[in-house]
């Protein structure tokens, strides 16, 4: 599931991931 | 009479609220009722939404690069409008992540229990939040910078006319039982901490959170609201609304994805593929 949704995993993890568009 | 947990969970989940989400129901009631100095700017047609781009293009895109904004220009309005729409569900993804490590024990849960909860509760949360927002002629945006009628959603092509009219619908509804940020901090809460999501592994973990949360919003719904002993079940029963809108909406967005010439941002694939 991770794999599948890696950013989101990221977000999780690290809170100061920006997300461009 | 509330237990002191109780309490220190209505408050926590506040305080969580108005730190990490950047609008709240308190600044967008501002807006709405046109008691700021800085009123926003109206988008009505094709030119008042030209004209916004250009003035609240970081608000409405964020630090897209300049190549691409100049690109931009040239697609078709829906396009653009459908981009501002994923900017701002981005932005308030990874708002409500945060929101969600604030949870008293969400962060203690299996990272793949993590993953599944956002994956399901992010655009219930979204399209609940997305209310305060809204009155009956429009939606603010760019952080209250601007308003967008519902004639002008409306008036768009298909199939990006059906995508917010049901949300105008439901707000509608939403905002007629009145619930202010501390209440809606709780609403969020329980949406995302919600045990029968598909594919968890701890469904029992989840389920305490789960209560606790169900619990604090229940008493702080009888203080807040003493005279309506109804909206607890009222509530409840937008969790399902929520959950029917959402399906609605991702199977217009799986339409568009196929259909049209616009690209859907890979938080959002993420979250949609194999959701329902």
């Amino acid at each position: 599931l991770k794999e599948k949704h890696k950013i989101l995993h990221r977000l999780l993890q690290n809170s100061s991931s920006p997300v461009d568009l | 009479s509330q237990k002191p947990d109780t309490k220190s969970l209505v408050r926590q989940m506040h305080e969580a609220y108005l730190k990490h989400f950047h609008m709240n129901k308190a600044k967008a009631r501002v807006f709405l009722t046109g008691k700021t100095s800085t009123p926003p700017f109206v988008i009505h047609d094709m030119d008042t939404l030209q004209h916004a781009e250009r003035k609240l293009h970081t608000q409405l895109l964020g630090n897209v690069a300049s190549g691409d904004a100049s690109s931009l220009q040239e697609r078709e309005v829906e396009a653009r409008l459908f981009l501002f729409c994923q900017y701002a569900s981005v932005e308030t993804v990874t708002e409500l992540t945060e929101f969600a490590k604030a949870v008293p024990g969400f962060a203690a849960l299996d990272l793949n229990d993590q993953v599944t909860l956002l994956k399901y509760g992010v655009y219930e949360a979204l399209f609940a939040l997305l209310a305060s927002c809204m009155n009956k002629d429009g939606l603010l945006v760019a952080r209250g910078g601007g308003f967008i009628t519902r004639e002008f959603l409306k008036s768009l092509r298909k199939p990006f006319s059906d995508m917010m009219e049901p949300k105008f619908q439901f707000a509608m509804r939403f905002n007629a039982l009145e619930l202010d940020d501390s209440d809606l901090a709780l609403f969020v809460a329980a949406i995302i901490c919600c045990g029968d999501r598909p594919g968890l592994s701890d469904v029992s973990h989840i389920e305490r959170i789960q209560e606790s949360i169900i619990h604090a919003l229940r008493l702080q719904l009888l203080s807040n609201h003493p005279d309506n002993a109804l909206l607890f079940p009222k509530l409840l029963q937008k969790l399902a609304d929520l959950r029917q809108l959402v399906t609605e909406h991702a199977e217009l967005v799986q339409e568009i994805n196929k259909t049209e010439d616009a690209s859907l941002h890979p938080l959002l694939q993420e979250i949609y593929r194999d959701m329902y």
